[in-house]
């Protein structure tokens, strides 16, 4: 464990809380993508099987089942709750799953470590998180005022991703065996599809005003 | 060479 991991963690974890508090405060999911959440409520649970039968550590047990549960919450929030699910973008909200989890699973099952139900899965967990923020992408795009948590909630995320990016070099260039193109590659596209997210959110930053992208 | 990732992230 480095700084940028821990650093990495933290941001994951403030984003989750950011959210869950604009929700929960405001009593409206208005500008959030229930898609992107679904879909990560999906990676999580594809990727934390190994809960079920590997240990790493204290911290990681932790923050996996924090992450499986605030990621439900977060849905049940948006899906069932009498109040929230009314401030919720339906019909902006389009992007259809089947064009990010169809492609995700495909290459899962060709580009993998081992042919091996809970593998394939991981694999498909980390293929699908890097996409996983389309919908919350083209929901910004069409949302005339993002407000500031939302804003917030993907700026957050973004630097996860940033933090995550550095940890991986610090891991290549301090240990022998640490090759992994296939996290590597989907980690270096998640982190770009940000980038033009950031650029706008820097701009109306430095602007002070609130952020709006382009159409 | 890509080796099997050690699963100790998150």
């Amino acid at each position: 464990m480095n700084l940028f991991r821990l650093c990495g963690d933290m941001f994951h974890l403030l984003s989750i809380m950011v959210l869950l508090l604009k929700i929960r405060a405001t009593r409206s999911c208005r500008g959030i993508s229930l898609k992107t959440q679904e879909l990560y409520a999906l990676v999580f649970v594809c990727r934390y099987l190994d809960l079920f039968y590997s240990f790493i550590s204290v911290y990681n047990s932790f923050m996996k089942v924090t992450f499986l549960a605030t990621a439900f919450s977060i849905v049940r929030y948006m899906r069932y709750d009498k109040v929230v699910k009314q401030t919720y973008d339906r019909e902006q909200d389009t992007f259809r799953y089947v064009f990010l989890i169809a492609p995700c699973l495909l290459l899962a099952l060709v580009l993998n470590h081992r042919f091996t139900l809970t593998e394939v899965l991981w694999t498909f967990s980390i293929y699908l998180e890097a996409v996983a923020i389309l919908p919350q992408l083209v929901l910004m795009q069409r949302t005339q005022n993002i407000d500031n948590l939302t804003a917030n909630y993907v700026a957050l995320l973004g630097a996860y991703r940033g933090f995550y990016i550095l940890n991986w070099i610090y891991r290549f260039a301090t240990e022998r065996h640490y090759r992994q193109w296939i996290v590597w590659i989907s980690g270096v596209i998640q982190t770009a599809l940000y980038a033009d997210f950031f650029f706008y959110y820097a701009l109306c930053w430095k602007a002070n005003k609130r952020l709006q992208l382009p159409a | 060479d890509d080796e099997e990732a050690p699963k100790d992230e998150l």
